[in-house]
């Protein structure tokens, strides 16, 4: 999709914020994986919801997967709350 | 940024287009 005006200060936080975890976990590839994986998840979920107008309640809440990212970031508290910053209604 | 691979390029577009919805939420 095109860029928007405001778009690009959320764009620059996504792209430190992705390289601060490949970084931290350079050598947990298996837990970045999960991450996308998680993410990738919450996105197709959010897809199904909008192609379905209203009749579709996505499966991964919000809430579910901050609970989900957080057993994966244990013990990385910055990491974590940063997340929280990107999660609507979190 | 460097040596990003089209799945880190995936996990930039959710997670910017998450602080988008957010912030649409919020206004």
């Amino acid at each position: 999709p095109p860029l928007q005006n405001n778009q690009p200060v959320e764009f620059n936080h996504a792209i430190n914020y992705v390289n601060k975890i490949k970084n931290r976990f350079q050598g947990q590839p298996d837990i970045y994986k999960s991450f996308l994986e998680i993410l990738h998840t919450y996105q197709k979920e959010q897809r199904n919801a909008k192609e379905a107008g209203g009749n579709y309640t996505p499966t991964l809440t919000e809430q579910e997967v901050y609970t989900q990212v957080a057993k994966l970031f244990k013990n990385q508290e910055d990491l974590l709350s940063e997340f929280g910053q990107f999660l609507p209604d979190a | 940024s460097h040596d990003f691979t089209p799945l880190d390029s995936s996990a930039v577009y959710v997670l910017s287009s998450m602080a988008r919805r957010r912030r649409a939420s919020q206004s």
